[in-house]
């Protein structure tokens, strides 16, 4: 474990309690994207199916039992207990031309045709384009609540971290996962220009909006 | 067995 790991790990986390608190607190999951939240749920279905059966640290169970509880219970928020509030006119990004090609592509590339290892293939390249319908959304909206860019600032600097704490083990422990790193440059370049608003506007007061 | 290297990630 390296500080990049770590600190990636903990933002992750703080975007997925920011979500849910701010479900939970204003009570309306408005401007909320419930497809990327059903395929953030499904990417931990599929990559924690070793929950149980390869204990590898507290701290690794824990955050993955915290991961997989948080998510559906987003899930669950959105599309039950919220329902009202759910904008489903403008979460309109068609998943399923994400979900096919990223199975498809988890068939062909992998590192060993087995089925655990093809479902945790698929669950690190579904979360690699996991975030489209929301960035999507928000387009469509052309605004976001100042939370919710703050959930979207986390979630994309956590595989940011990721994406050091893989240099910091390739020099220091010859380790490297070409899948997680190819997926994870994805995922972060999919944010770049989120990131440029985030730091723009964002960070010097003003609310995210797009010119429409 | 050891888990396969990146499988100890989150």
């Amino acid at each position: 474990m390296n500080v990049f790991r770590l600190t990636g790990d903990l933002s992750h986390l703080v975007a997925i309690i920011l979500l849910l608190l701010k479900i939970w607190k204003t009570r309306s999951c408005a401007g909320i994207s419930g497809k990327s939240q059903v395929m953030f749920a499904l990417v931990f279905t599929t990559r924690y199916l070793d929950l149980f059966t390869n204990f590898i640290s507290p701290y690794n169970s824990v955050m993955k039992v915290i991961y997989l509880g948080c998510s559906y219970a987003t899930v669950y928020m959105i599309y039950m207990k919220f329902k009202a509030s759910y904008d489903g006119n403008h979460d309109t990004f068609r998943a399923e031309f994400l979900i096919i090609p990223v199975g498809g592509l988890a068939f062909l590339v992998n590192h060993e045709f087995t089925p655990l290892e093809i479902l945790w293939t698929f669950s690190i390249y579904l979360e690699s384009v996991a975030i489209l319908p929301q960035l999507f959304m928000i387009t469509k909206t052309g605004e976001a609540e100042t939370i919710t860019t703050h959930y979207l600032f986390a979630l994309g600097l956590y595989r940011a971290l990721y994406l050091i704490n893989w240099i910091w083990r390739y020099y220091f422990e010859g380790f490297f996962d070409l899948i997680a790193i190819v997926a994870g440059c994805v995922q972060t370049i999919l944010y770049c220009d989120f990131f440029y608003l985030y730091i723009t506007k964002v960070l010097h007061g003003k609310k995210l909006s797009l010119p429409a | 067995e050891e888990p396969a290297a990146g499988k100890d990630e989150l």
